[in-house]
């Protein structure tokens, strides 16, 4: 099992949702963060100067896949995310040990 | 000897301007300029970095990193040209390429000069500063293809990217002599016979990041144009990595038009500290050897 | 030693806080996220119209132990997160290589 | 490749990002978290009645980083994040199998 980690514009989140359905994958958890990158922050007016917001609203996406799914969720993730301009983001791939549904014990695989 | 020094000026300034000029539609399709700016030919600043108006980019600044690292050393030195471009990167500068950035955490981690050959390292962030090894090795060229590709190194190996690094400086150089435009010429043809990617003409609008597209737009811009001013503002305004094209454009059109060719409206614009520097380091680069 | 991180409903915070001292786990982080699964989102109404949130606000705990300590940690999120209902959660584990206590500079088991 | 994670007090955010830099780490994620640990959390007052904030704020700090920047990486966070007073955090680090740049497709370290 993986566990992939997507850092992704904010407005891709239903294409992405949307992308990671078709291929199968129904659970996800969702935060929203801030991102530091090479994507400029926006300018804002404070009192009467302008200053740079120097952080980026991301989200991020975390599903844990079977083996066997891992390309296919990149290539999901990838297609919808993307829009070609600095700051559309990362995906990120690492070993998932152990995964447990609460509601009924189920392990491994089929607690995703 | 004066118009040689013109025309180091002429490349080194030329860049500067094509840095300052395309940053403001850096990223811009060309459709995008035409809505915006109709055609965009003043030195306005702006663009997704924010510029003041005649402020350059990374592009230039990594220039002049080159530029006085060959002048202390009195030539290529892997080491002192390294450490210049982490002290340039530790300032924390306008922007700075995810390519360049890798290359430099590598050098600060491990201590080694040059990266290891990479698919990934295709991009323009190493022909964009090559115009002061260009004037350096004037006085050395069995040294030019060692400096022009080991300053590369230190952020890309990649054979297309070193190739047109030698090429660009070849035309540089033949621009500087004063050699006919089809010596010039001659150098772009021949680098399109060997590799196809650099194809400039028919010109198929394509203006990103690698250097295939790089090098097209800013040839063909001064292939279809005889003036500094028109050679630059053809190149800008195919958006994509505008100020990179600019930057490449504007060193081999300032060497071809030297300095005197530069547009006076231009030049007042950008910044007075870069200008006067560049200005200097044309001098300093043309006594090294 | 391993991470483990765990997606819960949020009024099951301060039970799986209380089992997890049980144990011996002391040191937590705790994010807020929104989960979407199986777990229906619920519905609002908003200028007079009624529509699907699609997403259920969970809790996600952090914690990193040794391993010896795993299954015994598994077992006490588990017990004190589940209700049997649909949207209970996850618990995943994950390998970590290092630990570091910035305060002192400790690093492996010492650092948690 | 490896994933870094911090936990640090807030205010450390810009020190830790300065100290990143110099060595040439510029993109991070960061999220806002709440911290459970030795430090106690402050007590608030609400209707007239006193009582205890058992958590924390804290900042969290994720950085995929190329295996040889590894040390240098913790070496910085810490030096940046420590004022030798308990509840300064904890550095993780955990093996990272894939990266992607969504905009160019890049991967592995070309993607960091
Ligand atoms: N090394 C990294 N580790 C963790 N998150 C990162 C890293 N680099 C970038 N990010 C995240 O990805 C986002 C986009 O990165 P950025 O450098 O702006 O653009 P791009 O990926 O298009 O080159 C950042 O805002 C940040 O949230
Ligand atoms: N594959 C997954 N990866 C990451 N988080 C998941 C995954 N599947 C579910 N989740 C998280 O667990 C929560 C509960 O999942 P859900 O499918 O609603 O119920 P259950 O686990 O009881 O079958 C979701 O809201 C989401 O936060
Ligand atoms: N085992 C752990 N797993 C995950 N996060 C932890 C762990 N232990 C502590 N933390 C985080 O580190 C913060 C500081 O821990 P604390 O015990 O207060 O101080 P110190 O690390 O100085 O001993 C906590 O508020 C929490 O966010
Ligand atoms: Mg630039
Ligand atoms: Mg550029």
């Amino acid at each position: 099992m993986k566990k992939i980690e997507a850092i992704i514009k904010p407005f891709k989140l239903d294409d992405v949702k949307d992308a990671l359905h078709e291929v199968g994958v129904q659970g996800i958890t969702v935060l929203e963060v801030k991102g530091f990158g090479r994507q400029k922050g926006h300018t804002e007016v404070y009192r009467g100067a302008e200053y740079t917001v120097d952080f980026q609203p991301k989200v991020k996406i975390e599903a844990a896949v079977e083996d066997g799914m891992v390309e296919k969720v990149i290539s999901a993730i990838e297609n919808a995310a993307n829009t070609g301009k600095i700051g559309d983001g990362k995906i990120f791939v690492l070993p998932l040990e152990e995964a447990v549904r609460i509601r009924t014990g189920e392990r491994g695989d089929e607690a995703l | 000897e004066s118009l040689l020094l013109d025309r180091a000026r002429g490349c080194l300034l030329g860049a500067a301007l094509g840095d300052a000029l395309g940053a403001t539609v850096e990223f811009m399709s060309r459709s995008e300029i035409k809505a915006r700016y109709g055609v965009h030919k003043k030195i306005i600043g702006g663009g997704w970095l924010y510029l003041k108006p005649g402020y350059v980019t990374d592009d230039t600044q990594m220039s002049l990193c080159v530029a006085r690292s060959l002048v202390r050393s009195s030539g290529f030195n892997a080491v002192d040209m390294a450490d210049a471009f982490v002290e340039w990167m530790r300032t924390g500068p306008v922007d700075i390429g995810s390519t360049v950035a890798q290359g430099l955490r590598r050098y600060i981690a491990k201590g080694r000069v040059a990266a290891k050959e990479s698919q990934w390292h295709g991009g323009n962030g190493a022909l964009m500063r090559v115009a002061p090894v260009a004037i350096a090795a004037l006085n050395c060229p069995d040294s030019l293809e060692e400096w022009a590709v080991g300053q590369a190194h230190i952020t890309h190996n990649h054979p297309l990217s070193d190739t047109v690094c030698i090429a660009v400086s070849r035309m540089i150089q033949s621009a500087l002599k004063g050699r006919p435009l089809l010596e010039l010429l001659e150098i772009a043809h021949e680098l399109v016979r060997i590799h196809p990617e650099f194809t400039f003409r028919p010109y198929n609008g394509k203006a990103g990041g690698f250097v295939g597209e790089t090098f097209a737009t800013a040839f063909s811009s001064f292939y279809n144009t005889d003036n500094f001013e028109d050679c630059l503002v053809e190149c800008v305004n195919q958006g994509g990595d505008a100020d990179t094209t600019g930057t490449v454009a504007g060193m081999i059109a300032g060497a071809w038009y030297g300095a005197r060719g530069l547009p006076k409206k231009w030049l007042n614009k950008l910044e007075k500290n870069t200008k006067a520097e560049l200005f200097e380091l044309a001098k300093g680069l043309l006594e090294i050897g």
